[in-house]
């Protein structure tokens, strides 16, 4: 998954 | 990750942790809402499937155990624990969840970033984490007494949603980062659940009066 995909957030 | 985000999480943490410490330490869940306890241990079982497939860091992957662990002892002090389960207030908190849970199950399966399982549960998730706190809100308007550790729970709520806010907007000007629009719009949503109680908790703390909520 590109980066802005990447849920990073809790 | 930046000041807000973390500041946030910390926020959020101590919102289930003092909530947890109080039912453990004095056993009693007078005031705490089931409905909004199991709405949130929904919401983190939903969004945090990921943790088995992608990881991120240790610090999200630390963050997530704690958050599954903790929504789910709550839970099952409420439900199991002998004593506890005596000062729950079944009576009062009545807020029919399933009329939270479904509509944010059809909502997602109409509005999601992509078709997948996973993307599916994420965007239920994000849209149950928004109302989930409407029980307590109604429970606590209830019973109109708030026990401070109540209120200091739904407060350090909002401040958590507050401050993800800022985190959001941060990340847009520094990162040129975009949190997805249907993040943005339920995270809105959620805050400005809390913004008029906010406003009666600052009202009674300026006052000095026992915080009463308008029936």
């Amino acid at each position: 998954a590109d980066e802005s995909d990447v849920k990073d957030e809790l | 990750m930046n000041i807000f985000r973390l500041a946030g999480d910390m926020t959020h943490l101590a919102s289930v942790l003092v909530l947890l410490l109080k039912i453990h330490t004095i056993k009693s869940c007078a005031g705490v809402s089931l409905k909004t306890q199991e709405l949130y241990a929904l919401v983190f079982a939903t969004r945090y499937l990921d943790i088995f497939t992608d990881f991120i860091s240790v610090y999200n992957t630390v963050m997530k155990l704690i958050f599954l662990g903790s929504s789910f002892s709550i839970v099952w002090y409420i439900r199991r624990h002998k004593i506890v389960r005596r000062s729950y207030d079944k009576e009062q908190d009545t807020f029919r969840h399933y009329f939270l849970v479904l509509p944010c199950l059809l909502l997602a399966l109409l509005i999601h970033e992509k078709f997948t399982v996973k993307e599916l549960l994420w965007t239920f998730s994000i849209y149950l984490e928004a109302v989930a706190i409407l029980p307590q809100l109604v429970l606590l308007q209830r019973t109109r007494n708030i026990d401070n550790l109540t209120g200091q729970y739904v407060f350090l709520l909002g401040a958590y949603r507050s401050l993800y806010i800022l985190n959001w907007i941060y990340r847009y000007f520094t990162e040129r980062h975009f949190v997805h629009w249907i993040t943005w719009i339920a995270g809105l949503v959620q805050t400005l659940l809390y913004a008029d109680f906010f406003y009666y908790y600052f009202e009674s703390w300026k006052n000095n009066v026992k915080l009463q909520l308008p029936a």
